[in-house]
């Protein structure tokens, strides 16, 4: 038996918005720990993570270690005929090919149920193990949507630059050059506007826009994300999931031919 | 020109 009951279920209907553009179908694997979810874009260059702590859940029950394989765009769907406010319950059989999700309003004048039929997928999962990163920077989210959207219109990649004067975006286009530099800035008040600049080693790596814009469909998850960078390793772009965990985005770099 | 490098050749498969 596998029943989880969440009353911000708002996040999760902001999880599956985040991820549904790169990722089509998905194994949720539920244990004793929680929820997690691991997956590649169909062109393998881009990865998510994402970890839901059972303790987040007002309930949680997970017999057994169960994969619930499913489309995420029918994920999407169902959860949109969700009010924002809605309490949010999923539970499956052991044996069972449906999951059925419940959505409560607050006040629990309107309850309703979608089953859902599962998928048998098969997924490649990938060990990423814990790394010291060269660079860790943490920023608003709004202002690294706002870099990755603006740069768009520019050129197809960013060059991501550590040192100690900040971190600079820059991409070239057809019409030109641009850069933004970001500088450390603590807003003791506000932690959640500032930026935070740690850095060991300068770094430099360049990404495809494309997939930044992606992962900035996370942005409402967070008021602020984490950007980690070595100068041999995927850059991780993770938003925290309020006392419950994370979505954690991996790309791959593109390097000079 | 820049090459994408693929997300499989930093992390092996369990």
């Amino acid at each position: 038996m596998f029943e989880v009951r969440l009353v911000q279920g708002s996040l999760l209907k902001k999880v599956v918005e985040a991820i549904r553009e790169l990722v089509t179908d998905a194994n949720i694997d539920c244990s004793s720990t929680g929820l997690s979810l691991q997956a590649m874009d169909s062109s393998h260059v881009a990865l998510i993570a994402l970890l839901l702590r059972s303790d987040g859940f007002e309930h949680f029950r997970c017999d057994r270690n169960v994969s619930i394989g499913m489309n995420l765009a029918n994920v999407s769907k169902i959860l949109r005929t969700a009010g924002n406010d809605d309490i949010i319950t999923l539970k499956a059989d052991d044996d069972g090919d449906l999951l059925t999700f419940m959505f409560e309003s607050p006040n629990q004048d309107r309850i309703s149920d979608i089953e859902m039929k599962l998928m048998d997928i098969k997924s490649e999962h990938l060990g990423i193990p814990d790394a010291e990163y060269e660079a860790v920077i943490k920023m608003p989210s709004q202002e690294f949507l706002r870099i990755c959207k603006d740069l768009s219109n520019i050129g197809d990649t960013v060059v991501i630059s550590v040192t100690k004067e900040g971190v600079k975006f820059s991409t070239r286009g057809d019409i030109g050059n641009a850069n933004i530099v970001c500088r450390q800035n603590t807003t003791l008040d506000k932690p959640d506007d500032s930026t935070i600049i740690q850095m060991k080693e300068p770094v430099s790596l360049t990404f495809a826009l494309r997939y930044m814009n992606s992962f900035t469909k996370a942005t409402s998850l967070s008021s602020s994300v984490t950007i980690s960078m070595s100068s041999d390793l995927p850059i991780v772009v993770e938003y925290k999931i309020a006392d419950m965990g994370y979505l954690r985005f991996y790309l791959a770099p593109k390097i000079e031919d | 020109a820049c090459v994408q490098l693929s997300i499989t050749e930093f992390y092996r498969t369990t």
